[in-house]
């Protein structure tokens, strides 16, 4: 049985039967995918589409969410003004050989709902950095080993950011040093010079600790599996 | 048509139901969703003459004709799917990551010789 299982399961593109250790819960766009590909009646879809994410409009057959990896940084002296410095870190080396990377989408949640009265115009200021190898080797300014992808302001708390690292995640995969990114999020707009005490910083930050966790969404392409791969065959 | 038997409508080749359930294979606890699903199997004789409704192909034809003239030499043509659909599968893998993937030809729709 065992040995069926495992034909069983390498046709359906898996080495081996997973075992779960810490679940995480289910990410409701998956779960609505998923419900919105139960409901449609498979007959009336067009061939074409079959490998093709309609919610992103990109080609692929598997999506998959990872859940981050990488720690918080505390650093002994942050700088003035930063809230929050993390590491994030996604394990991309689940994808097979055959699968071609089509849309890489990070997702920064906060688990706020309301806001605080008194911060209910505060802006905070999101820097998003590509890790490069000098930062794992403990080179001292983190400066230098780090490269800027993103840098946005935000004042909505309660709503998830996503942006779109395609090319960063492609990247990863073709040249295999994924070293993670570093998240940082500090006070910005003209509130920085409002909050120059510790205490205060601290009150306006504490927003910012409802960050509740990031998750990086990717589709892949594995033509293996594909209608039209088949009719060509 | 004295070599040949009727075929009641039940004994034709046609889809037949089958539910495949996750937790029957034991996969329970990594398949996420559905938790099963309505398969089915194809069944039946493509006897001879083989009608419309049975989908034959031109080489189920012919080798029909072939076994009716030699039934021990070569056998009656087989029942199989000829319209497949695809479902999509979520389930954790190995380093609980949360997988959606889409399968092709996992449901049987159709059934021909």
């Amino acid at each position: 049985l065992s040995l069926q299982e495992s034909l069983l399961l390498k046709s359906l593109g898996l080495s081996a039967k997973p075992s779960p250790k810490s679940p995480i819960p289910v990410p409701s766009v998956l779960w609505r995918i998923f419900q919105k590909r139960k409901m449609l009646p498979a007959p009336n879809k067009d061939p074409a589409d079959a490998c093709r994410v309609e919610e992103f409009n990109v080609p692929g057959n598997i999506i998959r969410v990872f859940a981050d990896q990488g720690h918080f940084i505390h650093s002994t002296q942050p700088p003035r003004l930063l809230c929050l410095q993390k590491r994030l870190y996604f394990n991309l080396s689940v994808l097979e050989e055959d699968e071609s990377l089509t849309m890489a989408q990070l997702e920064v949640k906060f688990s706020h709902n309301s806001y605080h009265a008194s911060s209910q115009r505060q802006v905070f200021e999101l820097r998003l950095y590509r890790s490069s190898q000098m930062v794992l080797r403990g080179v001292p300014s983190p400066e230098r080993g780090r490269k800027l992808l993103v840098g946005q302001s935000f004042a909505q708390l309660h709503q998830s950011l996503l942006f779109n690292l395609t090319g960063v995640a492609k990247e990863w995969r073709t040249h295999g040093r994924n070293l993670g990114l570093i998240l940082e999020i500090s006070v910005g707009g003209g509130d920085a010079a409002s909050a120059p005490t510790s205490e205060g910083l601290r009150n306006v930050c504490a927003n910012v600790d409802a960050f509740l966790a990031a998750s990086l969404l990717v589709v892949t392409l594995n033509p293996q599996q594909c209608g039209a791969a088949r009719s060509r065959r | 048509s004295a070599q040949h038997p009727p075929v009641t409508p039940s004994n034709l080749c046609k889809p037949r139901r089958l539910y495949i359930s996750f937790s029957d294979v034991g996969w329970e606890n990594w398949i996420i969703a559905p938790q099963g699903y309505m398969a089915n199997y194809c069944l039946g004789e493509c006897p001879f003459p083989l009608t419309a409704e049975l989908n034959s192909t031109n080489h189920a034809i012919l080798q029909t004709m072939v076994h009716s003239l030699d039934p021990e030499g070569t056998p009656q043509p087989c029942c199989v799917p000829v319209r497949l659909s695809p479902i999509s599968i979520l389930y954790y893998d190995n380093n609980d990551n949360v997988v959606l993937r889409h399968y092709e030809d996992m449901v049987v729709d159709e059934c021909g010789c």
